[in-house]
């Protein structure tokens, strides 16, 4: 995350390779299911083993002792709609839920979230010398309406993405952020609104930043922990 | 430092089926199990159940008459290499495999027999003289041999290959599937199974595409050629001599404008990482010292600065330019569209399909809506009666936003959207807003307080 400062995203899991390296980040949305985004992933229908998820940890490489960390290993791997670029992670075993880890709310089906909803980005990735790489950083970002959005991004934004306004400094996600969470404080719950994909740059001050859209796929995230 | 299984191949959660054939287990660890069949002429193969930790031994392996591989969870079977391997180490004095003829095709005698080449072989429990395969008692440099039923020639070598050479490797050797289990410098390896004499990473179960099998020369990590762990413990890794094909290795498809799977192929020239930092020359140590070398990794394609996956990570990347990023990920390009053609088109959210399009889109069969195999449907005919959920077509019974849909053939895969589009003109319901009403239940709740880590200066500090 670049602008942003270490802080707590309990929802946030680090996901791990066989070699245990951080490639990309998700959200915990049931104790058994992850979301994140398809371009992390060589398939849909990846051999995943060797590969986890690690959670309640504030460390990119924490200690092999660490008392927080839960690493618990991937078993499946579901492809959303294709146009959504999402896909479910299903742990081998539901995670523990406890100060450090906690799972973040689905919105209502096709929910808009209102313009200038302050949201967090959060994330392991690359910070660009703007704060500490080993650990998780968090950086607020305002939701901005697709019109003006898309006024920004001459045309090119889909009604399946949301946005967040640029702000005066370069505050965004960058290498190793993607797949990770856009979470919106709305009604005192932390929700799911956006989750993180690959662009060409890290946090520009101009421009605003994009997310898919969780909202218009909340009935197949549904379906999928009802069918698996 | 020897491990008495490195002398066996191990078939997993297998069991080896004989027409009557009944022989008891006993409780012991693996490896005194191997030991105990090593030793014994008479023991083949051996059993291990890992439930109840039993050791049975057998006189015979899977290329024995009237026997039958079997699945068994709870069962290893371990063979010894001698009788499963079709190549030689060595003089090959240990081969006990099948093959009867000899390198000019002639078919072996009899060991048993005295003629048409009378000799003084005894037949022995350790020098594997059965019926007329290629042995060879006398150690004989040539490698294993047979007397001949041609009269004329008493004896000829089978010309069995040496496993160094029986198989050839291309590229770095990550696709090296052969039987070598010894370095270069001629230590014996360590089974990838094992944690001694060196702990180590590459656990088989975790690398399933790598096949790590028993102690054989591998190359799991994109070295520069395969190696193994040694059974030296002040060694701790080391290559093995393996021949390099001479033919030209058959050129997968490559992609220049997106990239497939992990982007092993991919042959584009983009050269900035996802994130706009320009990608260091692969043939340039500065500012990053690698061994990403490109003359060393001929089949990689390690030109310019281009972004490439010489080692198998998650998608193409580079060393970047940055003396502080040393390497980074190139996902800013896309992956290869990988659905197959749709095969007819729905309306509205396809809730009225009623086409025969029976496939998903990515081209797996669709499960029948009235099977219970491999998955148990929770929709079902008698449910949704005016749907017509019939044979296996795509149908959408329960308005699903995203399209016709059908359970999978595919056990991992419960459902799929089908190989269908959206009708030309038609368009989806536009997203509407409506934040008073929102209930949401205990999850996304955090506590606050926690939240902020002091910045880290050596300790790890709240």
């Amino acid at each position: 995350i670049v602008g942003g400062r270490p802080g707590n995203s309990p929802w946030t899991v680090s996901i791990r390779n066989r070699e245990g390296v951080h490639f990309c980040g998700g959200s915990l949305v049931k104790e058994q299911w992850v979301i994140s985004t398809r371009q992390c992933f060589s398939s849909c229908e990846a051999d995943l083993s060797g590969y986890a998820v690690w959670l309640g940890t504030l460390y990119k490489n924490p200690a092999p002792d660490d008392p927080d960390k839960q690493a618990i290993p991937i078993i499946k791997i579901i492809c959303g709609p294709s146009e959504s670029q999402l896909v479910m992670l299903k742990l081998e075993r539901p995670a523990t839920l406890n100060r450090r880890v906690a799972l973040i709310c689905l919105p209502p089906e096709r929910f808009i979230v209102p313009v200038n909803t302050e949201c967090e980005i959060a994330g392991w990735g690359d910070t660009r010398g703007t704060g500490d790489d080993n650990v998780l950083n968090v950086a607020k970002l305002p939701i901005m309406s697709n019109q003006e959005c898309n006024i920004s991004l001459r045309g090119h934004l889909k009604e399946s993405e949301l946005c967040t306004s640029p702000l005066f400094v370069s505050v965004g996600a960058c290498e190793g952020d993607f797949g990770g969470p856009l979470a919106c404080l709305t009604h005192n719950c932390w929700v799911l609104e956006g989750v993180i994909t690959p662009s060409r740059v890290c946090a520009r001050k101009d421009r605003p930043s994009t997310f898919i859209r969780v909202s218009l796929y909340v009935d197949w995230i549904n379906k999928v922990m009802k069918l698996s | 430092q020897c491990s008495p299984l490195n002398g066996f191949q191990r078939l997993k959660a297998t069991q080896l089926m004989y027409l009557s054939y009944q022989r008891e287990e006993y409780p012991m660890e693996v490896e005194e199990c191997a030991r105990r069949c090593a030793i014994s002429f008479d023991c083949r193969a051996f059993h291990y159940n890992w439930q109840s930790h039993g050791c049975q031994l057998l006189r015979f392996t899977q290329h024995s008459p009237h026997t039958q591989l079997q699945r068994n969870v709870h069962c290893d079977l371990y063979q010894k290499k001698g009788y499963v391997r079709n190549c030689i180490m060595g003089d090959g004095s240990d081969y006990r495999g099948t093959q009867s003829v000899t390198e000019k095709k002639k078919i072996c005698q009899q060991w048993r027999l005295k003629f048409p080449h009378d000799h003084r072989f005894a037949l022995l429990p350790q020098n594997g003289l059965e019926e007329n395969y290629c042995r060879n008692p006398d150690k004989d440099k040539q490698g294993p041999w047979c007397y001949t039923t041609d009269p004329a020639i008493r004896y000829q070598s089978c010309g069995i290959k040496k496993c160094e050479n029986a198989v050839c490797m291309t590229c770095n050797g990550e696709d090296y599937r052969g039987f070598v289990d010894h370095t270069e410098s001629g230590t014996e390896c360590q089974r990838w199974d094992l944690q001694h004499p060196h702990r180590h990473p590459f656990v088989p179960n975790k690398y399933p595409d790598k096949d790590l099998a028993d102690n054989y020369c591998r190359n799991p990590d994109n070295s520069e050629r395969p190696w193994c762990y040694t059974m030296d413990p002040a060694k701790e890794r080391e290559y093995c001599h393996i021949r390099k094909c001479t033919e030209k290795r058959r050129q997968l498809s490559s992609t220049t404008s997106c990239f497939r799977m992990k982007g092993e192929d991919y042959r584009g020239e983009v050269n900035v990482t996802s994130t706009g930092i320009p990608c260091q020359r692969w043939d340039s140590q500065i500012p990053h010292r690698h061994h990403y070398l490109p003359q060393k990794y001929e089949c990689k394609d390690l030109r310019e600065n281009y972004c490439r996956n010489p080692d198998g990570s998650e998608a193409p990347w580079c060393f970047t330019t940055f003396p502080n990023t040393r390497r980074a990920y190139c996902f800013q390009i896309k992956r290869c569209a990988d659905n197959v053609e749709a095969e007819d088109c729905y309306r509205g959210n396809g809730e009225d399909y009623i086409g025969t399009v029976s496939k998903t889109r990515k081209g797996i069969t669709c499960q029948r809506w009235n099977e219970q195999y491999p998955h148990k449907p929770q929709v079902f005919p008698t449910m949704f009666p005016t749907v017509h959920l019939e044979e296996n077509y795509c149908r959408n019974p329960d308005n699903d936003s995203h399209g016709p849909w059908c359970y999978t053939m595919n056990h991992n895969i419960p459902f799929d959207y089908c190989a269908i589009e959206l009708c030309a003109g038609e368009t989806k319901p536009s997203i509407f807003l409506n934040p008073e009403e929102v209930v949401f239940d205990q999850c996304g709740k955090r506590d606050d307080r926690m939240q902020v880590l002091a910045p880290i200066t050596g300790g790890r500090a709240r």
